[in-house]
């Protein structure tokens, strides 16, 4: 039996949204720890992984684990049916083929129960190595959805680059270019409006907006992100969820012939 | 120009 009831259900629509332009299909591994998931884009340029811990749960439960195979389009829109105040509540049965969503307003007062089928998918799952990035920088979300927003409109690719003076985006395309440059900032009163650079070495990286642009849609699950990057390696986008975890997406840079 | 490198391509797979 899985069980999983989270009283602020505003969080996993929010998840919900910030998965479900990358990835259509997506296995929901449940373990007594919690929940998490990993899937690519499906050209196989991004992946997503998403770790939701049990104690982040009003009530968590898992006697065996699961991996429940969900198409993200159903889920959307079956979780679009829940209010942004209701409780939320996941339950599968070991061997069922059905997860059931329960959402219940506040009050109490409406209780609405949905059945989504799941599937059997094969996913390839990825070793994602723990290592230490060169450059880490962290911002105000909107900020950076702002920037990927702005510069898609001067030209498909994006160049990061950050250097102990700040970090800078750039873009240029058939009708010019433009740069915006993010200097450190730790006066801001609020932290979520604090620009912080921590860097090693300086790193230049090249990426498709298109995708940072997709990674963006998690902007409302927190007020800052965090950027990782190192020469040559994927870029890491991380995104907290509250106290109970986090989305990150990793980006394959753009290299050079 | 830039070419585009498969996220995979940097993950081994397990």
């Amino acid at each position: 039996m899985f069980e999983a009831r989270l009283v602020q259900g505003s969080l996993l629509k929010k998840v919900q949204e910030a998965l479900k332009d990358i990835v259509q299909e997506a296995s929901w591994d449940c373990t007594s720890s919690g929940l998490s998931l990993q899937a690519m884009d499906g050209s196989h340029v991004s992946l997503v992984q998403l770790t939701l811990r049990a104690d982040g749960f009003e009530k968590y439960r898992c006697d065996r684990n699961l991996a429940m195979g969900i198409n993200m389009g159903s889920m959307s829109k079956i979780l679009k049916c829940a209010g942004n105040d209701d409780v939320i509540t996941l339950k599968a049965e070991d061997t069922s083929d059905r997860l059931e969503l329960m959402f219940e307003s506040p009050k109490g007062e409406k209780i609405s129960n949905y059945e989504m089928k799941l599937m059997d998918l094969d996913c390839e799952q990825l070793g994602i190595p723990d290592q230490e990035y060169s450059c880490s920088i962290k911002m105000p979300s909107h900020e950076f959805a702002r920037i990927c927003r702005d510069l898609s409109q001067i030209g498909e690719c994006v160049v990061i680059t950050c250097t102990k003076d700040g970090v800078q985006f750039s873009a240029k395309g058939d009708m010019g270019s433009g740069t915006v440059k993010m200097s450190q900032n730790l006066g801001a009163e609020k932290e979520d409006d604090q620009v912080t650079i921590e860097m090693t070495e300086p790193v230049q990286l090249t990426f498709a907006i298109k995708y940072l642009n997709m990674f963006t849609k998690a902007t409302s699950l927190s007020g800052s992100v965090c950027l990782s990057m190192s020469n040559d390696v994927p870029l890491v986008v991380e995104y907290k969820v509250e106290d109970m975890g986090h989305i990150k997406y990793f980006l394959a840079p753009k290299i050079e012939d | 120009s830039a070419q585009q490198v498969s996220i995979r391509s940097f993950f081994t797979g397990r």
